[in-house]
């Protein structure tokens, strides 16, 4: 097959109460098949429309708020898929695994492939000196079932989020691959994407053609929202990324796509209503064989610069934390320089027209970002403030009238792993037609 | 060529190398 339908399901979670004591098993379970009901109309559907592979988001079969206890009703015991088990025909094989048997029964009654992640628990004793006190271990699973309902991945999710005192981490990083007639698929979860191992390993080392990242993702506005970073990272890595999010509007998830190498092929992010979605588009099975992504040495330009004078002076302003270095763009065009530590970012633009009513600023950062995780990171970033208040530059904002004719942005990056991004007024995702990346490391305006 | 209402621009770096280590792993999570 040279090309094959993707979907993927942004699906609005039922959740449990918040309780301090665990629920009967019965209890979970009730739960539990209130949000696969859920999840069987939108395989259905997408069984309907031709599509080959589903992909349902993190916590989306009894959600996140859990402590470690009480996340045990709703845990089954998930064998290494080796054990060649089609749950469907075999239900009893490995104990009482009710969500096993009903997604296995999915797949199979619907031919096709479904990935969905639910908790994994394995005992274990004193002869393991990391066993937890309570005898058993916890993980984030995420497991694939074939269109003929054969357990085919299992993967535990290597780099937790710090809330998520639910699971525990595994203790050696897992590379999950499957092959299918449709390209070789990875996966990892949610967070994963952040790291080297296993998100950037699974691409490099084993040569996978795609990616599922099922997610529950809460956009970290200005900078950290799913779809502009999902879908960029699927043009950086050269693979297609099939992308799930919880839908929970108070938590600020939302943010689902499809998306390949050359392109966004839909995404969804809906801010104003608490509807699920299915979203479905073709894809190339092996996108390596059509395009490699042009290597991109992103310091190239912003070394050979000469830094850029503003004549004002820089000041500090945090975006999620992290203590940017700002500088105040004044007049409708300009070239500007604000560094940090290691890092310069250099910009040239043009506006149509330089509005009383809004301010933008230049920022750098070159640290390692300390909260819900650890992770180094360095960024040039152009940005509106949420008003004409300097002090409010890093907090999220949802709309702008300033129209950029021109521009271009670059920085003395320290890493070949760099992301580009721009979101547009309304939280649009700039599609890519509107703007390029050269070879030198330049993200610019076309035209 | 159109212009464009832009909220925000990033090149977003992540530099793995001067990441701690073992990304997202809690103080203690396994003792």
């Amino acid at each position: 097959m040279d090309t094959f339908i993707a979907a993927v399901y942004e699906h609005a979670v039922i959740l449990p109460n918040k309780t301090e004591s665990p629920v009967s098993t019965e209890e979970a379970l009730l739960l539990i098949n209130k949000n696969i009901d859920i999840l069987e109309s939108a395989i259905k559907l997408a069984a309907r429309q031709g599509a080959h592979i589903i992909v349902t988001p993190e916590d989306g079969i009894y959600g996140w708020i859990f402590t470690r206890e009480t996340i045990y009703p709703y845990l089954e015991d998930i064998p290494d898929p080796e054990v060649n088990w089609i749950p469907c025909r075999d239900p009893r094989r490995f104990g009482y695994t009710p969500v096993q048997e009903r997604l296995s029964c999915l797949a199979k009654e619907n031919s096709i492939y479904i990935m969905a992640n639910i908790g994994d628990k394995k005992p274990c004793n004193a002869t393991d000196p990391h066993c937890p006190p309570d005898g058993r271990y916890q993980y984030n699973t995420n497991v694939v079932f074939d269109s003929k309902g054969r357990l085919t991945a299992r993967y535990h999710k290597y780099n937790l989020f710090e809330p998520e005192i639910q699971f525990d981490f595994p203790k050696d990083s897992e590379l999950v691959t499957f092959d299918t007639p449709f390209g070789k698929f990875g996966i990892f979860t949610c967070f994963d994407i952040f790291s080297y191992d296993p998100a950037v390993v699974v691409v490099k080392d084993t040569q996978v053609d795609s990616v599922l990242l099922p997610t529950a993702w809460y956009n970290t506005l200005p900078l950290l929202s799913a779809v502009p970073f999902h879908s960029v990272w699927a043009r950086a890595m050269g693979v297609n990324v099939l992308a799930a999010n919880t839908h929970n509007t108070s938590m600020h998830m939302t943010g689902s796509g499809i998306y390949s190498p050359e392109a966004v092929r839909v995404y969804h992010y809906d801010m104003e209503t608490e509807s699920g979605q299915l979203l479905l588009s073709e894809l190339r099975s092996r996108p390596r064989q059509h395009a490699t992504p042009a290597e991109v040495n992103w310091s190239a330009y912003a070394r050979t610069v000469k830094p850029f004078s503003s004549g004002q002076a820089d000041f500090p302003g945090k975006i999620y934390f992290d203590e940017f270095s700002f500088t105040k763009l004044t007049g409708s065009a300009g070239n500007y320089t604000v560094c940090q530590k290691d890092l310069c970012c250099h910009l040239t633009y043009k506006m149509s027209e330089s509005r009383m009513d809004e301010v933008y600023v230049l920022g750098a950062f070159d640290g390692l970002h300390t909260v819900e995780g650890q992770y180094y990171l360095q960024i040039c970033t152009l940005l509106k403030c949420q008003t004409t208040n300097s002090r409010t530059c890093g907090e999220p904002v949802g709309s702008a009238f300033t129209k950029f004719e021109e521009f271009s942005l670059s920085g003395t990056f320290r890493t070949k792993y760099v992301f580009p991004q721009i979101v547009l007024s309304g939280s649009q995702l700039a599609l890519e037609r509107y703007y390029e990346v050269s070879r030198d490391g330049r993200l610019r305006s076309r035209g | 060529g159109a212009p464009l209402p832009i909220l925000v621009m990033a090149l977003y770096g992540r530099v793995f190398e001067r990441d701690p280590p073992r990304l997202g792993q809690g103080p203690g999570k396994l003792q």
